[in-house]
């Protein structure tokens, strides 16, 4: 307020004057005010966000769950260029930055989202734009990988939102309490994943249900054909549930993606759908987040069956970059209106056998727009 | 940006006694901050 104060009391001497050499001082004055006003708004709408997760954080600890409510704004947000924005700001975000402005520009990025600048593998002037700096690799050791051979390892860095276990045929993933998906409308129609029919469910001795391991065409045993382990054969009475996990990753967050255990891919999709945000709030406000937006999924199978992962992406960061295939292109501009359209699918190459990952191999990163 | 991940994974089961040999667990909560490489789930090689 005192700022436009000031601004109208200098534009109001320059038209009493009229003289131009304080029309140009008004001018000048107006670009570091627009860029100060600008700042204060971020800075507003960043403490507003805080303020918020606080909230939520504390709703949380006392045990309240955030239910699914949908609202006005996420209906408006349907109507929005959500790729246009989300592209534009990938332009700006590529933008190479001059040297001198790189550290405050990342150090700021930082501070605002809570990123851990020790571990950039090199210095911040090196990372000549945002979007650079957004993907950056860690340094050694940064990332140690769980030792223990029977352990699953998280691919990303993140916060856990769900996990669990799906029983019986039909199980759905919930996205907040109120609102869940199926996983084939995650997945897509998939040959791999087991099929669990009502029929096939036991009970064990805890009357709890256990599903029957499922033997299929593409079994390990072809996989493992190309692979030097020898696995023996699986007990009759070993079984397999199908389980799942949920993870969010702030902006903050290293935004690359690792292999959870050693897996081979053998089929890959990619989603075309929207670039809804991601966050708490859309996951609670906006229908079928993650089976609507863009998405990538990696299928294939390890050593206990089915391995599938999706890469969803937001507004923001709206592109998936794919390094066992680099030259597929994400957030690209829509030949057409409709978002129902069949996911495109590739099937790597030999079958059956895809490409070997190992257990911490980096998959993919999330690019920004 | 978000990851789901979706996996078969050993549950207990052992016909000849019954005993929970082989079972996958998973080491986290909801709302846990989580890093790559860190154990999502565990499981014992029966």
């Amino acid at each position: 307020t005192s700022f436009l104060r000031k601004f109208q009391t200098t534009q109001a001497r320059s038209s009493i004057n009229g003289g131009r050499s304080n029309s140009s001082k008004g001018d000048s004055f107006l670009v570091p005010g627009a860029t100060l006003a600008t700042i204060v708004m971020l800075g507003a709408l960043h403490a507003r966000r805080l303020y918020g997760d606080k909230k939520l954080e504390e709703a949380r600890e006392n045990g309240i769950e955030i239910e699914f409510q949908p609202d006005v704004k996420a209906t408006f947000l349907r109507l929005l260029p959500l790729r246009s924005i989300s592209r534009f700001w990938g332009f700006l975000a590529s933008m190479e930055l001059p040297i001198w402005i790189r550290p405050y520009v990342y150090r700021s990025w930082a501070r605002a989202f809570h990123s851990n600048l020790e571990e950039a593998a090199k210095p911040l002037d090196k990372y000549a734009s945002l979007r650079e700096f957004f993907v950056r690799t860690l340094k050694d050791g940064s990332r140690p990988i769980d030792s223990d051979p029977c352990c699953l390892i998280s691919p990303v860095d993140g916060t856990i939102l769900r996990f669990g276990e799906l029983k019986g045929a039909g199980s759905m993933i919930e996205q907040v309490k109120g609102f869940s998906y199926s996983v084939s409308s995650l997945l897509g129609a998939s040959p791999f994943l087991p099929v669990i029919a009502e029929e096939d469910i036991q009970q064990d001795s805890e009357g709890q249900e256990i599903i029957p391991r499922h033997e299929n065409k593409k079994s390990w045993w072809r996989i493992s054909l190309a692979s030097p382990k020898v696995r023996d054969p699986a007990p009759a009475s070993l079984t397999t549930g199908l389980f799942y996990c949920v993870i969010y990753l702030k902006p903050g967050d290293y935004h690359r993606i690792h292999s959870p255990v050693d897996w081979n891919v053998l089929v890959r999709r990619h989603f075309s759908g929207r670039l809804f945000p991601l966050n708490e709030r859309a996951a609670r406000t906006i229908r079928n987040l993650y089976v609507e937006n863009e998405r990538i999924v990696l299928e294939g199978r390890w050593q206990e069956g089915f391995m599938a992962i999706a890469a969803i992406g937001a507004t923001t960061i709206g592109s998936i970059e794919l390094f066992i295939e680099p030259e597929l292109w994400t957030n690209q501009t829509r030949k057409n209106l409709l978002h129902s359209e069949p996911p495109e699918e590739r099937v790597y190459e030999p079958e059956a056998v895809g490409v070997m990952l190992k257990k911490g191999d980096e998959v993919a990163a999330f690019n920004m727009g | 940006s978000t990851v789901i991940l979706i996996f078969q994974a050993p549950i207990s089961k052992s016909l000849e006694d019954d005993s929970a040999s082989s079972e996958f667990r998973f080491c986290i909560k909801r709302g846990d901050r989580i890093h790559v490489g860190e154990a999502l789930g565990r499981w014992h090689d029966s």
